[in-house]
């Protein structure tokens, strides 16, 4: 079981639908993912149809030691199930700040846990607090979905800082796997600033004591394309809605990508 | 001076980018326009080219009583004028939420300042924490910027149930004047299903006792168009940027429908 964070503290920059259609891409290829809604929001959650109106456990009650792993996770489609939430686990960010090793808490839920999965990923809110920490803690993997815009890559040196520091005092394997452009729209001069800009940072920290000494920027860009948006609102992934779209044939060339990156690493 | 506060906790839906090329366009009508970045981020200082490395004081130091509005405003262009910051800001939240009045602080500062202008427009961050509520209860209009996509309407609810609250508890002068579709694209059924959606539960409050029941979805539409992203990496306006753009036409558009809804009301 090797677990993914998907992050950005960046707000709209595609980390719910790269989680999702990246999920259920690996399910397509064979691969049995779970993928975890770690947001308050609850996008993932209303993306794959739930409404948190049911007694199933969700995110919340796994943080707060109510419910098992295994109780909550919920069947979504083949070699594909999900940990739900809803607005409530914003009360976890509160009561978790006084707690002890607050940052931990879901690495050990999972290192502890009896479910069998090949890929966990992580849908994390756009912020850095609490729960995204526990996310950064948990895992060996990040993926860092982009929007190849100007003021979205403001944040990018808080995030790494960020990644840095989880990596230094909590959880030495933290790894960045790669970056993902994201609503790419090929041929603007923007994107291209944007691609060359990240290229000079990773170029420079290659081979250097940090967590994105290897990261890449996927060669696989995920164009911007109308289905993706609406097919959270039909509850369904890309495949199931439209898979015959861009949106599809870019996320199944982004998990052939992954699983070429990441298998003997 | 008519306070406005540009909200909608949903990250990357054009808050920043109206805030920024509203306040211009109505420059360019002839109006004096202060605009004041309330979000620790700091795109909105970052979009007009200020990098927070000068020792002009920015809105923490206002919050925290260290300067007057005057100190802190500077030129930006003819009849426009802001208030920067930098992450920095963020210190803000914490440091008040012990404070008593926290959420007033910005009201009160605003009231007692000498600065002359007719229109203020507070940028706010992607969140209903204390500096999103520090701007709900120191304006009397309120303009929602919304990308035309499902997920991104999933907290419409959080964010009407938060206006409401201001409205009923500490500021009954605040009105939801419009609603703004950012990134339009025109003839997707997702754009056309969520204008239905908001326009039905816009005409079922018609008359009630909400900050809401006068406020319409603007008619100005805002195309997506590459120069709005653009214009943040040259520390320019559109109008500076790409003046005959799409995105000045736009802006320009949504200025004379401001002035025309706002005028004797
Ligand atoms: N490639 C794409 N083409 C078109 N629309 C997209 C694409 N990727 C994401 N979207 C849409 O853009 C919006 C933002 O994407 P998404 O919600 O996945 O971002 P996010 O980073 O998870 O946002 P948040 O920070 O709020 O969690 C959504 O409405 C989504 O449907
Ligand atoms: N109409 C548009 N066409 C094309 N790009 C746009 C448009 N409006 C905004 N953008 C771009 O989309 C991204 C998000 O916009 P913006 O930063 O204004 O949103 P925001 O709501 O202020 O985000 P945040 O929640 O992070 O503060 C930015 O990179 C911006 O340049
Ligand atoms: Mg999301
Ligand atoms: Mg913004």
């Amino acid at each position: 079981m090797r677990c993914v964070a998907v992050i950005n503290q960046k707000g709209g920059v595609g980390k719910t639908t790269t989680a999702v259609n990246l999920g259920a891409a690996l399910a397509e290829r064979g691969q049995s993912v779970l993928l975890i809604d770690l947001d308050p929001q609850g996008h993932l959650s209303a993306h794959l149809g739930f409404d948190g109106r049911d007694d199933v456990p969700g995110t919340y009650e796994l943080l707060s030691g109510a419910a098992s792993l295994a109780d909550a996770v919920r069947p979504v489609g083949p070699r594909l199930s999900a940990v739900t939430t809803d607005i409530g686990l914003a009360g976890a960010e509160v009561e978790l700040a006084g707690t002890i090793g607050r940052e931990v808490i879901l690495r050990d839920l999972l290192g502890a846990s009896t479910v069998a999965c090949d890929w966990v990923l992580i849908d994390c809110p756009p912020s850095l607090g609490i729960l995204t920490l526990n996310a950064l803690c948990a895992v060996t993997d990040v993926l860092i979905p982009l929007q190849p815009h100007y003021l979205a890559m403001q944040g990018a040196g808080k995030l790494f800082e960020t990644i840095a520091l989880v990596g230094r005092r909590i959880n030495p394997a933290l790894r960045v796997t790669g970056l993902l452009m994201c609503m790419y729209e090929s041929g603007t001069r923007l994107a291209a600033e944007v691609v060359e800009e990240l290229e000079r940072f990773l170029a420079e920290s290659r081979g250097r004591d940090c967590p994105w000494r290897d990261a890449r920027i996927f060669r696989t860009r995920i164009r911007r394309n109308i289905k993706l948006a609406e097919s959270p609102s039909h509850g369904r992934t890309v495949f199931d809605y439209a898979p015959r779209s861009h949106g599809a044939e870019d996320y199944l060339a982004l998990a052939d990508e992954w699983l070429s990156v990441t298998c003997g690493t």
